[in-house]
């Protein structure tokens, strides 16, 4: 899986993401990706969000519009309300996954309970990252 | 003007179990880069956060290192069913397809989707049928197919005989 997020000059936020599935999974089979509010969220003024993992437990999660939901209502930082799911609640049930999001002032949170994950981000500044591993 | 910012994502998992030479491992991070400098390029032009995220996931699909697009997995009958979600922010729309079988770049057909609006997902040969009348790019699936989808999925098949399947490497499972 793949994805992306942005904040843009305007203020405006938007996020993308595309995905084959999974090796060998059943024909129709259908992950979180597509489904708006799961694997992708986007909303003005709050955050953006692209997720990846299983994407079964995405979709039961409603992800990206639980962090976006933990930032507006419950004035979490975007570390915080991204970490609380990923980490606090995927992890001791080992359900892998992360993702990456972007809030409204353009801090970052790209948080995962794996080994690795392929990443990425510029800051505001105009700074590169990339990795893979811890 | 305001701050700009871009993340991206390749996929997460047990990358230890990968089985990536040295030379694709920096092959993945230069298509990173890629991806973060196409979105970038945009940003700093003063563009939208939504042209932004499309460029970058088209570079990632596009690359044979991450799983979307050209280099994505294969489903247990052998061929590819590709999803794809946008979502815009400033007007709380968005669009996605969802297992699209011949869209080069699944990622701009959500686009259209969403843009249109009559619908917000469109799935199977829908979608095919609407990306392509709508002028996007298709391809014959097996566009999409490399040589390491081909044998992790008769890996995966392999394991399935012997019940050896949770024992497959990350690779074999997912890419």
């Amino acid at each position: 899986t793949v994805g992306a997020v942005a904040l843009d000059a305007a203020g405006h936020l938007a996020a993308a993401t595309s995905t084959g599935g999974y090796n060998n999974k059943p024909e129709g089979r259908v992950g979180d990706s597509p489904i708006i509010g799961a694997g992708t969220y986007a909303r003005d003024g709050v955050c953006a969000v692209s997720g990846t993992g299983k994407g079964e437990f995405f979709i039961l999660h409603a992800v990206g519009h639980e962090v976006a939901s933990r930032v507006a209502y419950l004035g979490e930082s975007l570390e915080q309300a991204s970490s609380k799911i990923i980490i606090d609640e995927f992890q001791p049930r080992s359900i892998g996954a992360g993702l990456v999001a972007v809030d409204a002032k353009g801090n970052i949170a790209a948080p995962y309970n794996t080994d690795g994950m392929f990443r990425g981000w510029v800051t505001p500044e105009g700074k590169f990252f990339v990795g893979t591993h811890d | 003007m305001g701050p700009v910012a871009l993340a991206i994502h390749g996929g997460c998992g047990v990358m230890a179990k990968l089985d990536l030479s040295e030379e694709e491992w920096a092959a993945a991070r230069v298509d990173l880069r890629r991806s973060l400098e196409a979105g970038w390029a945009i940003l700093s032009a003063g563009g939208s956060a939504l042209d932004a995220v499309q460029v970058a996931v088209i570079v990632m699909e596009d690359s044979p290192h991450f799983n979307a697009g050209y280099g994505a997995a294969l489903n247990a009958a052998g061929y590819h069913e590709l999803d794809a979600s946008i979502m815009d922010g400033q007007t709380q729309t968005g669009g996605a397809v969802a297992g699209s079988r011949h869209i080069r770049n699944p990622i701009r057909a959500a686009r259209l989707v969403m843009e249109r609006g009559e619908a917000v997902l469109l799935a199977g040969h829908a979608a095919d049928d609407y990306a392509k009348a709508g002028g996007l790019e298709v391809v014959p699936n097996s566009h999409f197919t490399t040589e390491r989808r081909v044998k992790a999925l008769a890996a995966m098949k392999e394991h399935e005989k012997q019940g050896t399947a949770a024992k497959a490497s990350e690779s074999e499972k997912h890419g």
